[in-house]
């Protein structure tokens, strides 16, 4: 994944079965992000790998004041990159077991 | 170790604590 300066890991171990799994994002360079990141902590939440839209909980962060909304798009990509791991762990895990 | 909670309107809860440690140290 392409390392946009925001770090996005799970935040908890993943049985591979869960739909919604605990993700955790914090900012490691400051200087590829355009607006001030008023955080310096990491910001844990929990994202349905199903039904959800990683653009829409980074607009959700701008909205709740984390992320300058010119940062909606950096944002968004990471925790899609890590959403796309997860699933693509997981579809590994899978055809290993079949 | 300070954790804050903000929950936004659509209802999803964003819990604010310490970046791990073990990324601190990696730059």
């Amino acid at each position: 994944a392409e390392d946009t300066g925001v770090r996005v890991e799970l935040a908890e171990e993943d049985d591979g079965k869960k739909a919604s799994i605990a993700l955790k994002l914090w900012v490691e360079d400051h200087k590829k992000l355009k607006g001030k990141y008023k955080e310096s902590g990491a910001i844990e939440f929990t994202f349905d790998l199903e039904k959800e839209v990683p653009e829409v909980v980074a607009q959700e962060m701008v909205e709740s004041g984390f992320f300058h909304e010119s940062d909606a798009k950096t944002v968004g990509k990471s925790i899609r990159d890590r959403v796309a791991l997860i699933k693509w762990r997981r579809e590994r895990t899978v055809s290993a077991a079949v | 170790s300070a954790t804050a909670q903000v929950v936004h309107s659509a209802g999803r809860r964003f819990i604010v604590s310490p970046v791990p440690e073990a990324r601190l140290k990696e730059h």
